[in-house]
């Protein structure tokens, strides 16, 4: 059960590393 | 068509997958495109998790008793581990040029390679789970090839002890896989085994109790009585067999299976 917690860890991370990298850019589209 | 197989890994990585698709196009689509911002923090947020995971994994390697987790898991590992670095160099990249092509790449790269790792990771822990269910199917099946040499009350008692924690270990385990699936098919296959199990059982234990009842009273009968005990066992362990050859595919199994 420690990893699927530890996974839904990085996800929530990576979820707003790429939502920081998305909003740069969505105005040019 | 789902592509994650269990609702649990689904809800983990599901989220992330369509974000990370869409940073991809506006990343390729906007090559030349703004500036990018400091990402450092978030960068050093995932590294943290990945630390995080990375320990974790390795606890789960070294106190499990399944090889082919032992063998599977730090290849997963490694590459989230990979993924993350990517990342850190992306963002030390942004900092000195928001407009760093190679960084873009990189980060395109390591939030791909997290997910990549993560989902592999996932599902090499998913299948010790269900290699776990299997052995308990496996003593199933194992039990029920002895019902044949059955011929006393006294080791139809045993039997029954061995065999009755088994089964009910086996029904809730399947039962609860059953519900975590994605894929309908997989999951009523599952419930239709459990059901048709639940029926044979207290049939099968019946026909070893006539079966022994004829033995005891002189054996008229008694081949018929073998045939039908036997019959009842090997539709079980057919059942038991199903169960165990669909928790074994995952949906992107299905194109060449089904």
């Amino acid at each position: 059960e420690l990893i699927l917690e530890a996974a839904k860890g990085i996800m929530a991370a990576s979820s707003a590393l790429v939502r920081a990298a998305n909003a740069a850019q969505r105005e040019l589209i | 068509m789902p592509v994650f197989h269990t609702k649990t890994i689904e809800s983990i990585l599901e989220p992330v997958a369509q974000q990370v698709s869409r940073l991809v196009i506006l990343h390729e689509e906007a090559e030349d495109g703004n500036a990018m911002p400091d990402l450092s923090r978030p960068v050093q947020a995932v590294s943290l998790a990945v630390t995080n995971l990375v320990k974790v994994g390795r606890e789960t390697i070294n106190s499990s008793d399944d090889p082919i987790l032992k063998a599977d898991m730090p290849s997963s590992l490694a590459r989230v581990e990979n993924a993350s670095q990517l990342l850190e160099d992306a963002a030390a990249l942004l900092k000195s040029d928001p407009y760093s092509s190679s960084a873009r790449k990189k980060l395109i790269e390591g939030s791909r390679g997290i997910l990549q790792g993560t989902s592999s990771l996932l599902l090499c822990f998913d299948e010790s789970e269900v290699r776990k269910i299997i052995r308990e199917c496996k003593r199933v099946l194992d039990y029920l090839a002895v019902a044949e040499v059955i011929d006393t009350m006294e080791d139809l008692v045993q039997f029954l002890k061995d065999l009755s924690p088994c089964l009910s270990k086996v029904s809730r385990e399947v039962g609860t896989r059953e519900k975590e699936l994605t894929h309908q098919v997989h999951s009523e296959i599952l419930v239709r085994c459990l059901e048709q199990i639940k029926i044979l059982a207290p049939i099968l234990i019946c026909g070893m109790k006539v079966y022994i009842h004829i033995v005891e009273s002189g054996g008229v009968g008694a081949a018929e009585a073998a045939e039908n005990r036997n019959y009842l066992a090997s539709r079980m362990s057919d059942e038991i067999q199903e169960i165990i050859r669909v928790l074994q595919l995952t949906t992107y199994d299905e194109d060449t299976s089904e």
